[in-house]
């Protein structure tokens, strides 16, 4: 399945960026909580939250410095690798912002994370399919 | 005279990854 990477505009990820949820209301990234994702999405008409597991994190291997995050998403259960820098956040349920490096978050975006682990879920989002 | 800045605002779902689950895996 295709899987787009998140979005490589880093400034996203800073702390103090504003956010825009689907419903008007602007947040700083840094107090984003799960209910606004899924608010937003509830919303935003076409877009879809899905879970997707963390199954597996190891160093990228056609990428050295990357790591690859192995998911399986959704109620398919479909099976998705990217590869992220390890500084890059990932937004759990009920957790908050996690990534594989939360020392690199916090110098490179100011950013707090928890550490991204197996078997955590993370916010993503697909198109709504239409019935 | 010192001009405002516009500060970026950014979509909410730009924060998290596009996974495709429309295809079993």
């Amino acid at each position: 399945p295709a899987a787009a990477a998140p979005g490589s505009n880093p400034s996203h990820f800073m702390k103090g960026a504003i956010i825009q949820l689907a419903t008007g209301e602007l947040k700083r990234v840094e107090d984003l909580q799960t209910q606004d994702f899924v608010r937003s999405a509830e919303v935003s008409g076409g877009l879809k939250i899905d879970s997707s597991m963390v199954m597996d994190i190891r160093s990228s291997q056609q990428r050295p410095g990357l790591v690859s995050l192995h998911f399986t998403v959704g109620e398919q259960q479909s099976k998705v690798t990217i590869d992220v820098p390890p500084e890059h956040p990932f937004f759990v349920f009920g957790q908050g912002w996690s990534s594989c490096s939360p020392e690199r978050t916090a110098q490179l975006y100011g950013l707090t994370c928890h550490l991204l682990q197996v078997g955590d879920m993370c916010v993503s989002i697909t198109l709504q399919q239409q019935q | 005279n010192v001009e405002p800045r516009s500060v970026p605002v950014f979509p909410w779902h730009s924060l998290v990854p596009f996974l495709d689950s429309s295809q079993p895996g």
